[in-house]
């Protein structure tokens, strides 16, 4: 599932 | 980090610096949609507001600085230094409309309601549409620039190879943003006829004049 608190993409 | 995801932001950076030399060598922003710019600037605006405080790596830092610093840059040109050569009359596609339902569908579906998150979602949301005005403007006009049609090509595969980055994130590091997916499948199905006119034409030395 998605990790909101770290967006690692541009 | 992947080489869809690699070659996708290369592709990206390709697209703005692109644009920038178009701009700046001609002196001139025919045929540009200022009003796409602006879109895009809001989005790297809204996206990157965790640059200092989220830090991610250098690649990743130094790639939303120069993202942040080009679409500044690339607004300056257009709306002040040749704001001359801007076409306003060809510039007409209601972009407002874009922003209003970008904040509501952000508002609405989003996978935390916090600000930061929000926002980020709302420039996922922008991002998807962001290039209608530009693609509205070369409807208009009835022609694009073969460079013009360059930069929309780097342009519109970087999201398309980020959906092949998200398909692999998917399969080997079981990560999956839907929100981020989505929106890049819409972002990448507006440019499918104009990827249609690029290769069968741009690529064969035709210019890329639309059927009236």
């Amino acid at each position: 599932t998605v990790s909101i608190s770290k967006h690692d993409e541009l | 980090m992947n080489v869809f995801r690699l070659i996708g932001d290369m592709s990206h950076l390709a697209a703005i610096i692109i644009l920038l030399i178009k701009i700046w060598r001609s002196r001139s922003c025919s045929g540009i949609s200022g009003k796409s710019q602006l879109l895009f600037t809001a989005v790297f605006t809204c996206r990157y507001l965790d640059l200092f405080t989220n830090f991610v790596s250098i690649y990743n830092t130094t790639m939303k600085i120069f993202f942040l610093a080009s679409s500044y840059a690339t607004i300056y040109l257009i709306f002040m230094k040749f704001k001359a050569t801007y076409n306003r009359n060809h510039d007409t596609f209601r972009f407002e409309l874009l922003i209003v339902v970008s904040v509501i569908l952000a508002l609405l579906i989003n996978h935390e309601f916090s600000a930061t998150e929000i926002l980020w979602t709302f420039s996922i949301y922008l991002e998807a549409v962001a290039i209608l005005p530009q693609l509205f403007m070369i409807t208009k006009t009835g022609e694009a620039e073969s460079i013009t049609s360059h930069y929309l090509f780097a342009l519109g595969s970087y999201r398309g190879l980020y959906i092949l980055n998200w398909i692999y994130r998917y399969y080997v590091e079981g990560h999956l943003d839907w929100i981020a997916v989505l929106s890049g499948i819409v972002q990448t199905g507006l440019y499918c006829d104009f990827f249609y006119l690029y290769i069968t034409r741009v690529m064969k030395g035709k210019n890329l004049t639309l059927p009236a």
